[in-house]
């Protein structure tokens, strides 16, 4: 209100100054008026924003589960040139630090994000841009392997949104209350994901356990060798013990991915998709999000069987980058206007071992734009 | 940025015609913070 009055006196002197004339009191408003309106609507839509998110955080610790509901904003995303938004932000993040400002921006994105410096492998100083801070890796054994042989462990840092079992029939993820996908249009058509003919399902539960689990084994290897094509992912079931978990990776967090186990990756494969930002809001409003986006997904085999890892990308965090394939290049200029290209896929040699990896192994980074 | 991890994983031969029969165990709970190389989830021999 003081900044208004000030600013109200101040024009009325210039506006008396120049005789007093109407519309020259008029003109000498505009911009002032603009610029105080903006940034009064831009500190109203953050205090909104920052109240809903309360309201959600609230919600979500009573144990209140959100459905899905989509609205304006999520359609409006789906216009904005979300591609070349996010390869702008690279280039930006990309630019050269002087040292000295250095520990004072990356301080400030760790305040503003929650990071821990002290986790980082090398000083602050040394990392000349936003960007190579933000894919910083950390300083040996800050992140201790679960040595257990009979546990699975996470290969991010993040917040676990969502995990379970996939049942029925094609093998349906949520991904929120009210909206789901299928694990097929998330790790592709041409996926090994294990699954049965429905009228398999209860002719196998209903044999001896020994048989059962023999027959289980041929199954898979029969529908893992087998051409896609001759599969129905819709009609088709999961075969039993499938399961799913999604990790949701804050700025703040640290961005590369490991092994969950000693696992064998087979194929890789890219899809150039849409960059949509990926945040708990999202998650509600926009369908199809992970499947929409730019993803890869890394394709093999564990000691007990399929093993799939879909890194999604986002608006911000547009590129992925992997540490058993370093030439491939994400997030790159589209060529065609639609979104739906058919993914690329690699199979990594030598056949049936492809890369082998050692759980705790780095296998990708997620890259600022 | 997101990862969605899909996996096969133990479950017990016994108890397959009950729901939630699955030997693997997640043990993290929806909204948890997880870190790299922090279990996700166990099984038992059989």
């Amino acid at each position: 209100a003081s900044f208004l009055k000030k600013l109200h006196k101040t024009t009325q002197a210039r506006s008396f100054s120049n005789g007093g004339g109407g519309g020259s009191k008029g003109d000498s408003f505009l911009l002032p008026g603009a610029t105080v309106a903006t940034l009064l609507m831009l500190g109203a839509l953050h205090v909104r924003r920052m109240y809903d998110d309360r309201k959600v955080e609230e919600a979500q610790e009573k144990g209140t589960e959100f459905e899905f509901q989509p609205d304006v904003k999520s359609t409006f995303l789906r216009l904005l040139p979300l591609r070349s938004i996010s390869r702008c932000w690279g280039l930006l993040t990309s630019v050269e630090i002087p040292v000295s400002l250095r520990p004072y921006v990356y301080g400030a994105w760790a305040r503003a994000f929650n990071s821990n410096l002290e986790e980082a492998a090398f000083p602050l100083d040394e990392y000349a841009s936003l960007r190579e801070f933000f894919v910083r890796t950390l300083k040996e054994g800050s992140r201790p392997i679960d040595p257990d042989p009979q546990c699975l462990v996470s290969p991010v840092d993040g917040t676990v949104l969502r995990f379970g079992e996939l049942r029925g029939a094609g093998a349906m993820i949520e991904q929120v209350k009210g909206f789901s996908y299928s694990a097929f249009s998330l790790l592709g058509a041409s996926s090994f994901l294990p699954l049965i003919a429905k009228g398999d399902v209860n002719e196998e539960s209903s044999e001896p356990e020994n048989a059962s689990r023999e027959k289980s084994k041929k199954s898979w290897l029969r529908v893992s060798l087998a051409s896609p094509k001759v599969r129905d992912p819709v009609s088709a079931c999961p075969m039993k013990g499938l399961f799913y978990c999604v990790i949701y990776l804050k700025p703040g967090d640290y961005h590369r991915i490991h092994a969950p186990a000693d696992w064998n990756v087979l194929v890789r494969r890219h899809f150039s998709g849409r960059l949509l930002p990926v945040n708990e809001r999202a998650t509600r409003t926009i369908r199809n999000l992970y499947v929409e986006n730019e993803r890869v997904v890394l394709e093999g085999l564990w000691k007990e069987g399929f093993m799939a890892l879909a890194a999604v990308g986002a608006t911000n965090i547009g590129s992925i980058e992997l540490s058993i394939e370093p030439e491939l290049r994400t997030n790159q200029a589209r060529k065609k206007l639609l979104h739906s290209e058919p993914p690329e896929d690699r199979i990594y040699e030598p056949d049936g071992i492809g890369r082998t990896l050692k759980k705790g192994d780095e296998v990708a980074a997620f890259n600022m734009g | 940025s997101t990862v969605v991890l899909v996996f096969q994983a133990p479950i017990s031969l016994s108890q397959e015609n009950r729901d939630s029969s699955s030997e693997f165990r997640f043990s993290v709970q929806r909204g948890d913070r997880v870190r790299v190389g922090e279990a996700l989830g166990r099984w038992q021999d059989q």
